[in-house]
């Protein structure tokens, strides 16, 4: 739900403001990724109906993300591509790919897209933050978007913990990969809990 | 117990 509210603040934000400023397209096509070797299971298994809304609402406005910022205008013609240049071809979607390869439980075409998604998933921020950081002011909106995609793997932990001990659920690649992902927020929350605690405007060093 | 069959998170 925290990860839908992230996507719905986004996408608000990109109405409201009719701006993407401060905004990685980079990141949101990182997650395309993610979601598209992640939900290939959508062609050949069925867990619930929750499920498969869920999976389907997050390639969908996912995509559309893309599409505003990169192809629509006005969202379109404030979306800097200097600023959001992270490489994330090079560094993220190589390595996670190989690490995808060497640490699935399985080699089989579905088993490496989805450890290799995990991968993915947990550095996919980094082209945001690292955009946050050239600007170092960030928008109300923006950080609660940034907050909210983080802290839902943070929400994730809690529940592996639970299911760890309910239904003895093991994930060694999923808890890994959660670890890491919640880690690399932990510098930002420190900073919007601080920016919430004194009430002003978020500026990072 | 084998959690890794059928990914059942998102």
């Amino acid at each position: 739900m925290l990860h839908l509210m992230s996507i719905l603040l986004l996408l608000w934000k990109l109405k409201k403001s009719k701006s993407c400023v401060g905004i990685s397209c980079r990141m949101q096509e990182c997650y395309a990724i993610v979601f598209c070797l992640r939900y290939l299971d959508l062609f050949y298994q069925f867990i619930s109906v929750y499920n498969t809304a869920m999976k389907v609402v997050f390639i969908s406005s996912t995509f559309y993300l893309i599409f505003l910022m990169r192809f629509q205008p006005p969202v379109s013609a404030t979306y800097d591509r200097t600023a959001d240049s992270f490489p994330y071809e090079q560094y993220l979607l190589g390595p996670a790919a190989v690490l995808g390869f060497i640490s699935a439980e399985e080699w089989s075409i579905p088993e490496i897209f989805w450890t290799a998604s995990i991968w993915l998933e947990s550095v996919s921020i980094l082209p945001q933050l690292i955009l946050l950081q050239q600007l170092r002011e960030v928008e109300n909106l923006t950080a609660e978007f940034v907050a909210t995609m983080g802290a839902y793997r943070f929400f994730y932990i809690l529940n592996w913990i639970y299911r760890y001990f309910a239904e003895g659920y093991v994930n060694w690649i999923g808890w890994l990969g959660g670890i890491v992902q919640t880690g690399l927020y932990v510098d930002f929350f420190y900073y919007y809990a601080m920016s919430k605690w004194y009430g002003q405007k978020l500026v990072l060093p | 117990q084998d959690g890794q069959k059928g990914h059942d998170e998102l």
